[in-house]
């Protein structure tokens, strides 16, 4: 991330916001909703009010406009520039102008750019950032389409943030007001737009906070899923995802929709068939294949077309071993084999873990294939096995990667 | 195949305006020294690739084209 020269911020916690006008592409109401809904995604990580004003003087004022319209920045018409925002301060500070040239919408499609993303990533230059260079953060200066059903932060906007304004204030001491939860449905949008009257009251956006990413060196640490991908090795638990690059030292945080905004966090189980550059995501009783940030279509796809019986409802850890083209899968005490050349389940198959891998006596809650060794994690704890021997090496803290 | 000379200079336009837009880059108006000029761009191309992580070869190739007509924010990504 990155800030604007001399670190400018707003000096209180309590900000005002006025819409001036609206784009004549969308639902008065639904601009409304995209702007309240970009401005929580700041309030949530920061102590941030923003209050919405109907007349005089906000902070930060928000207008559509075409071409020139009266700043340094004039519009370029359809595409290339889509919008801007000023660094807080006094008059034209703050403010947050969209170029009325495009076509906005409050979806995720390709004949429009979605308002929330835009409004979300131009506050965020209202509130001090400038632009950052890691790709799929929101402060990205490109425009990225992505699902914005449950769309959260990137790591690094929240280091931003948060390096201008702090985290949120304690529960305890936040106002009880609350901004209700607003998803919106991606559907087809209505045509014709409908006059809304202002409201009177103003609206009170009050964060709520956010949940906190367990420590790397947490002895207690445990983990969702694990898999390598490219060479890297991502390592999952809820929403957040650590990633051991061989090209960076530092382990890297981030979370699970920066990579991939539409999948739902909390990976059951995760495995790379590195030959076609595929990685395979668990949860509940459906998969999602991906290639690098992209999801491949078609799915989600049940686990019972990998030839799982229906009573099968969940996979606790799958890991693909890279020299006999197998994927196991785990399940309670038991595993199956799953054979990715011909792409169906082995004969003989399930059996219990315990029986082939002595010393492995509890479930599997991820695994990882690394330096010719598997890698069974339970708990807090790892096990490091010789796959030829079927046997238990060493036992280590999960969490041992992290150069803790 | 080469670039047909009136794609290069349409394009050649596109990544001034960019450079000016987003990188800080002035072009002289009336320089009698065009080579400067072009090793001046060639920086800020290097300074742009390496922002978008892309190979920092200072030319106009292929993949810095296709960056720079992507749809984005406007305000500059480097400080002026």
């Amino acid at each position: 991330y990155s800030t604007f020269p001399y670190s400018p911020t707003w000096k209180k916690e309590d900000v005002t916001y006025r819409i001036l006008n609206y784009t004549p592409d969308m639902l008065q109401a639904d601009v409304d909703e995209a702007i309240a809904r970009a401005f929580q995604l700041w309030s949530s990580v920061t102590p941030l009010r923003f209050t919405r004003v109907y007349g005089g003087q906000a902070d930060i004022m928000i207008s559509f406009a075409a071409g020139f319209h009266g700043d340094f920045y004039s519009f370029d018409g359809p595409g290339g520039t889509l919008a801007h925002a000023y660094a807080p301060g006094s008059g034209i500070g703050g403010d947050a102008h969209f170029d009325e040239d495009e076509n906005w919408t409050k979806f995720t499609t390709n004949s429009g750019y979605n308002l929330f993303l835009v409004a979300a990533h131009e506050l965020g230059h209202s509130l001090g950032l400038s632009h950052s260079n890691v790709f799929g953060a929101l402060m990205y200066p490109i425009y990225m389409p992505v699902d914005t059903r449950n769309y959260q932060l990137h790591q690094d906007d929240i280091d931003g943030i948060q390096a201008l304004y702090g985290p949120p204030k304690e529960p305890d001491a936040l106002p009880t007001k609350a901004f209700p939860p607003q998803e919106p449905t991606e559907m087809i949008p209505a045509e014709a737009p409908t006059p809304t009257l202002p409201r009177e009251e103003p609206t009170e956006i009050t964060p709520s906070k956010p949940p906190q990413r367990p420590d790397d060196c947490d002895p207690h640490l445990t983990f969702d899923a694990i898999t390598t991908l490219r060479g890297e090795t991502l390592f999952f638990k809820g929403s957040y995802v650590w990633r051991k690059s061989p090209y960076f030292s530092e382990i890297e945080h981030d979370t699970i929709s920066s990579f991939w905004p539409s999948l739902i966090d909390g990976f059951d189980a995760a495995y790379e068939v590195d030959k076609r550059d595929r990685v395979l995501f668990f949860k509940d009783d459906q998969y999602w294949a991906v290639s690098g940030y992209r999801i491949e279509s078609g799915f989600p796809r049940p686990i019972q077309n990998l030839g799982f019986p229906s009573s099968v409802r969940r996979i606790d850890a799958a890991v693909h071993d890279q020299s006999t083209k197998r994927t196991y899968f785990f399940v309670g005490n038991k595993y199956w084999s799953y054979n990715e050349n011909t792409q169906s389940m082995e004969r003989g198959y399930p059996r219990k873990i315990a029986s082939d891998f002595q010393g492995i006596v509890h479930p599997i809650d991820a695994a990882l294939q690394k330096n010719g060794y598997f890698y069974f994690f339970h708990g807090s704890n790892q096990y490091e096995v010789d796959m030829k021997r079927k046997k238990l090496i060493r036992t280590m803290k999960s969490n041992s990667w992290f150069n803790c | 195949f080469p670039v047909a000379p009136e794609k290069e200079q349409k394009d050649m336009q596109l990544a001034k305006k960019y450079l000016e837009n987003f990188y800080d880059f002035k072009e002289e108006k009336h320089s009698l020294f065009k080579a400067k000029d072009l090793s001046r761009m060639a920086d800020k191309i290097r300074e742009m690739q390496s922002f978008f992580g892309l190979e920092m070869t200072g030319e106009l190739n292929q993949k810095t084209l296709d960056m720079m007509k992507q749809p984005r924010c406007g305000i500059p990504d480097v400080r002026s």
